[in-house]
């Protein structure tokens, strides 16, 4: 299950999914930055909040079932707020 | 609750059903359609929602639902702004923040089981109307989605018992942004699990302004929006109407401006009126011109290269105009903007890329829109009214002190706090 689960968080639908609710920062897209798995859980996590499930930042059942719950097409996440995985530490 | 930053600037607000689901009841005799009337029964309970714990009033336009503050339409699929619906289940619907044009429109997915609040069960397959026009309407009025539990605002669908009433985090949103009603305590709720109407009835809606006084030709140079800015041979270019103002690169208002555009390019059309874009080509030096459906191609200012039509660039054939274009500072490529989306654009191809249009809430801080657009020593800058939004290429937001009016900032006008255009968050 670890496996799938992992597949299932690089799968482009569901990166698809958070980055058109809000949860991804968007404006990766432009600038084209990778994402590690740790950003993808996170927002997960983020989802999670929002759907009022257990935040487990993993694509179990329920978050599962939250994919498809019916909603609005607007986003969660202010563009630029809560997620914003572009900062950079500098070593 | 969490406001978006944008509010109506009154409190009577129009709305009206301008294209009603495919499927009725009256023309399909099919009982799991609605009424045409229950439709609007539904829209009306949402309004009433907001209307009975705030100051807002709300009156249906029905006989004109294209003149009204908020335009609901049911469509499918791709249907001209950034969010297209994906068949029945999954997105519902959307609204657009307070603002001008489709600012406050609500767009409803015509493949959804719409049912009536009474008859829902919140579930993909009996999706409540009234409840989710509820929540769009709180978009339209300046709330964004909140994360607290049971909410109206929250972003899932969730399901309400048939007497509804509004919780507390919305309540205190919506009275944050327009005040609270009087009678809010005394007020009985409104209730949908009644098949008679409930309508409360509400003073006459304030008419609207009178319409402005027809403008001169010639713009005024300190008091004015503009239509499309560049630069073009590194001086600034700003057009509005049949005229334009340069700007040197010293950052003087160069004299004896506006001028005609057609004095200067004389190839583009005799009878033009306006631009709605330009930017000077990165790869050859070319000047683009976009006027309505068309885009114009010239070198310098005598000779006109091409025309073509917008659809000849891979945007949507039912694109009446674009906004803005501009060469980005960040990585090159040009960007076309229209209304509410955005597109890339290759210039080895001429064609716009795969995967655009996307939303401009990509570019944040930015009003759905604009006017105009451009890149001025590196700095990107986006044009509504007659403001303008300085905007961070690296944090993908306007800066701070975003927006500033324009004219004292790009033509040495004085800087006289415009009333019009309070300074928003």
């Amino acid at each position: 299950s670890g496996d799938r689960d992992k597949r299932d968080i690089i799968d482009d639908r569901v990166q698809w999914y958070l980055m058109q609710y809000g949860y991804l920062p968007a404006s990766d897209m432009e600038t084209g930055n990778l994402r590690t798995e740790r950003q993808l859980r996170e927002a997960i996590k983020t989802m999670q909040r929002f759907g009022h499930i257990p935040m487990t930042g993993e694509l179990d059942a329920a978050t599962r079932r939250l994919l498809r719950t019916p909603r609005c097409s607007l986003p969660d996440v202010m563009p630029g707020e809560g997620n914003d995985f572009r900062i950079r530490v500098r070593r | 609750f969490v406001k978006q930053g944008k509010k109506w600037d009154k409190l009577n607000l129009t709305w009206g059903v301008r294209r009603y689901p495919t499927k009725m009841r009256d023309s399909t005799g099919d009982p799991e359609h609605m009424y045409r009337w229950e439709i609007q029964r539904e829209f009306r309970l949402a309004t009433e929602v907001w209307g009975r714990v705030s100051r807002l009033e709300f009156t249906e336009l029905e006989s004109k639902p294209e003149e009204a503050d908020i335009i609901i339409d049911f469509n499918t699929g791709y249907h001209g702004d950034g969010y297209p619906f994906d068949g029945q289940g999954r997105t519902l619907a959307h609204a657009f923040y307070p603002g001008h044009g489709i600012g406050g429109d609500m767009h409803f997915d015509d493949d959804e089981p719409w049912v009536q609040h009474q008859d829902s069960d919140n579930t993909w397959e009996r999706v409540s109307l009234f409840i989710t026009a509820a929540h769009e309407l709180g978009h339209a009025l300046g709330l964004y989605h909140s994360d607290v539990e049971g909410s109206l605002m929250s972003p899932y669908l969730i399901r309400f018992p048939s007497s509804f009433r509004l919780p507390q985090d919305d309540v205190r949103g919506i009275q944050e942004l327009y005040g609270v009603d009087e009678k809010y305590k005394e007020d009985p709720w409104p209730s949908t699990s009644t098949t008679t109407t409930t309508t409360t009835p509400r003073p006459a809606a304030t008419p609207r302004p009178p319409p402005r006084p027809p403008k001169s030709d010639k713009p005024d140079t300190c008091n004015t929006e503009y239509d499309a800015i560049s630069v073009i041979r590194r001086e600034i270019y700003i057009f509005k109407g049949k005229y334009f103002w340069r700007v040197d690169a010293q950052g003087n208002l160069l004299p004896n401006y506006p001028a005609k555009i057609n004095r200067f390019w004389s190839k583009l059309p005799k009878n033009l009126t306006h631009i709605d874009a330009v930017y000077e080509r990165m790869t050859d030096g070319k000047i683009v011109f976009f006027i309505g459906n068309k885009y114009y191609v010239c070198r310098g200012n005598q000779e006109l290269l091409k025309v073509g039509r917008l659809k000849n660039l891979g945007l949507p054939a039912t694109l009446k105009k674009i906004d803005a274009a501009f060469v980005w500072g960040y990585n090159g490529r040009t960007y076309l903007f229209a209304e509410t989306m955005y597109w890339r654009f290759d210039e080895a191809i001429q064609h716009v890329e795969l995967d655009y249009p996307r939303a401009m809430d990509m570019w944040r801080g930015v009003p759905y829109n604009i006017d105009s657009a451009f890149k001025h020593n590196g700095t990107t800058y986006f044009f509504q009214g007659k403001m303008f939004w300085e905007f961070d290429d690296f944090r993908m937001r306007v800066k701070p002190k975003s927006p500033a009016l324009s004219a004292p900032f790009w033509l040495g006008c004085p800087n006289i706090k415009n009333p019009y255009y309070p300074k928003t968050t």
